[in-house]
């Protein structure tokens, strides 16, 4: 037996929403940790790796680990139709071929119960052990997602170089080039707002920005993202989820031939 | 010229 209650159903839906153009089918795994997903895009370029914690549900129940293959644009779809402030159940019996969302409004007045069909799904699941990055650099998610916007209408990939002083976004493309550099900041006023950067050594790395434009869905989770990279490993772009968990991302860089 | 590298290059199946 499975029953997730999540206050916040508007949280599921936005976890969706960043989650689906990205990957068509996912097996989410429950446990008395929390309610989690690992999977690749169909190139096995990116990975997306979800956590919401147990704590954070107000109601979890899972006697037993159970992983539940999903196709997440039909699960998106049923998503959409919660409201925003309505309170979402993820209910389902053991060996049940089917999940069930249910979703109440605040003022508990309309109950909503959607049943969608569960998949079998073969996905291998990768080992991705902890590392320590040669540069991390902590900004406004909203202005990165601008960034990446931006890029990619000049250029395909984006070179991102970390320094002590910032980190620079350069592109290029048939009708030009484009570079913008975020400095470090030193206010301590609107932390949220602050371009912070952790460096052990410089980095420079080469991304495809069709993916860092597809991460980017998760801008509405977070106010802050963090940007972790080392020459010799996929960047990490992780968004937290207040009080929940998080949402990471993981991209191959490209590699000089 | 790049290639775009694939995530088993650099992380493992479990």
């Amino acid at each position: 037996m499975l029953e997730l209650r999540l206050l916040q159903g508007g949280l599921l839906k936005k976890v969706l929403e960043a989650m689906k153009d990205l990957v068509n089918d996912a097996n989410f795994d429950c446990s008395p940790t929390g309610f989690s997903l690992q999977a690749m895009d169909s190139s096995h370029v990116a990975l997306v790796s979800l956590l919401l914690r147990s704590e954070g549900f107000e109601h979890y129940r899972c006697d037993r680990n159970v992983s539940m293959g999903m196709n997440l644009n039909n699960m998106a779809k049923m998503l959409r139709c919660a409201g925003n402030d309505d309170i979402v159940t993820l209910k389902a019996d053991d060996g049940s071929d089917c999940i069930t969302f249910m979703f109440e409004n605040p003022s508990q007045d309309k109950i909503a119960d959607f049943e969608m069909k569960l998949m079998d799904i073969d996905s291998e699941h990768l080992g991705i052990p902890d590392a320590e990055y040669q540069s991390i650099v902590r900004m406004p998610a909203a202005e990165f997602a601008r960034i990446c916007r931006d890029l990619s209408t000049i250029g395909d990939t984006v070179l991102i170089s970390v320094s002590k002083e910032g980190v620079q976004f350069s592109t290029r493309g048939d009708m030009g080039t484009a570079n913008i550099v975020c400095r470090r900041t030193t206010t301590v006023d609107k932390p949220e707002e602050d371009v912070i950067i952790e460096m052990e050594e410089p980095v420079s790395l080469t991304f495809a920005l069709r993916y860092l434009n597809s991460f980017t869905k998760a801008t509405p989770l977070a106010t802050q993202v963090t940007i972790s990279m080392s020459s010799d490993l996929p960047m990490v772009i992780e968004y937290r989820i207040e009080g929940m968990g998080y949402i990471r991302y993981y991209l191959a860089p490209k590699i000089d031939e | 010229k790049s290639s775009q590298g694939r995530m088993e290059s650099f992380f493992k199946p479990v």
